[in-house]
């Protein structure tokens, strides 16, 4: 479903130029619950934001469900996100001005195959599901950490994409918590077929994914493959 | 070293009064590595942004070092903040137009005691401590996720505090690095005889910590002493 093909990202910083990833070829099943660690500052969030179409890479290519996204439009980019591609930022980056119930509802409002009723319903049934329907009118300054990473996590859920992608959706939870949204997206996973692959340093994350890839300074160092029940 | 009598913080959403802290008395003797914990949305950062004179509670009394910390004006305020009490943000808070060094720098410059000399060498020794020498110049849009915490945490740690505030500081970092940022802590805690208070999830740094704090919404339910060696 996703597939990176010698792939490099480079930042300038000054005179210098700084190498954040180093020929990624890879492809990626659909389906999968995949989990990417590494050190800080290893390219896990970059090689997301390419992914998820929020960047581009220096030199490469990278397909979408057979795709080549360097084709596409930002308009045709804005639609496949909008449809297939649920991104849980590092930062949540919600919008401040809207409450939690607004935020979730934002990227569905551009669906027009989805009506007002359906929407209302995704975005109550996925705050219940991580446990905020009582915080639906906070704005996101009225939230604590971990309470605006659950809200990014529903807005991402609540588009019901085939790729999630999810970038230390669990930094700021406690345990409990941090495993019932784990069981959730498990759910989905299997229920949905659909794709989750994380950036993640949470060992509860890495034990109940069935791909695991390491990354180190902009390479990747190592796959692995779990067969879970 | 800070002694809280009977505080409560209630919030205004709309019509309702959301009470997020509950008659809370405690008192934190100095030189103590003490983590709270606790479920999302319990009231940790609330009650650090109290202690570190952030906010105001809406009732009941706060004293640092003795000071009622509610006789002070804004400005005495801010000399306590710059002087005696470092922050780690559970968002960073970092100034974006700045670099890593120059953020470091930030609550340094407000200090008349420290000469310029002393203010450069003090952003390279703690910039090398979290492992970001290389960073100095990057801003923090050119950051990941866990070097801008760690430039936070540098930040905090540079204005050599007798408290140190640290809400969730390994949240974003991977297990390693976690560990090093920890035991430098406990470094600085043991040689400087500095306070450490944490918000944490994190089971690492409550295996750490000599004492510990429980909160359940917005109470205190347990405390615990640890006889570390
Ligand atoms: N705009 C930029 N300009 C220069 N360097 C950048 C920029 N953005 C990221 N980098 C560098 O790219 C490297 C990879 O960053 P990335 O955010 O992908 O790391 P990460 O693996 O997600 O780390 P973390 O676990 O800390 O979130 C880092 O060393 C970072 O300093
Ligand atoms: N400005 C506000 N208005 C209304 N409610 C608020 C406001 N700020 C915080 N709250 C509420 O106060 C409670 C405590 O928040 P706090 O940020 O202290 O939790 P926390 O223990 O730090 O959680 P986390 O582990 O998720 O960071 C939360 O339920 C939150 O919704
Ligand atoms: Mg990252
Ligand atoms: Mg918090």
């Amino acid at each position: 479903v996703v597939r990176i093909e010698h792939v490099f990202k480079d930042y300038q910083l000054g005179e210098q130029t700084v190498q954040a990833l180093h020929d990624i070829t890879w492809s990626i099943e659909a389906g999968v619950f995949l989990a990417i660690s590494g050190p800080s500052g290893s390219g896990k969030t970059t090689l997301l934001n390419l992914i998820g179409c929020i960047d581009k890479p220096t030199r490469g290519k990278i397909f979408i469900n057979g795709d080549d996204v360097s084709d596409m439009s930002p308009n045709d980019l804005a639609d496949l996100r909008s449809r297939s591609i649920g991104f849980i930022f590092q930062t949540f980056n919600l919008l401040p001005v809207l409450s939690a119930a607004e935020n979730v509802e934002y990227p569905l409002l551009r669906r027009t195959d989805i009506s007002p009723e359906e929407r209302k319903k995704r975005v109550a049934y996925f705050l219940d599901m991580v446990g905020l329907s009582k915080f639906a009118d906070n704005r996101p300054n009225q939230l604590s950490g971990g309470q605006r990473q659950r809200v990014a996590i529903a807005r991402a859920l609540a588009i019901k994409p085939s790729i999630v992608l999810a970038d230390e959706p669990t930094a700021n939870l406690d345990k409990a918590t941090g495993r019932e949204i784990l069981s959730l997206m498990k759910q989905i996973n299997r229920r949905l077929k659909t794709t989750f692959i994380f950036s993640t340093h949470d060992q509860k994350v890495i034990d109940r994914a069935d791909r695991l890839v390491q990354m180190e300074d902009g390479y990747i160092t190592a796959f692995g493959v779990r067969n879970e029940s």
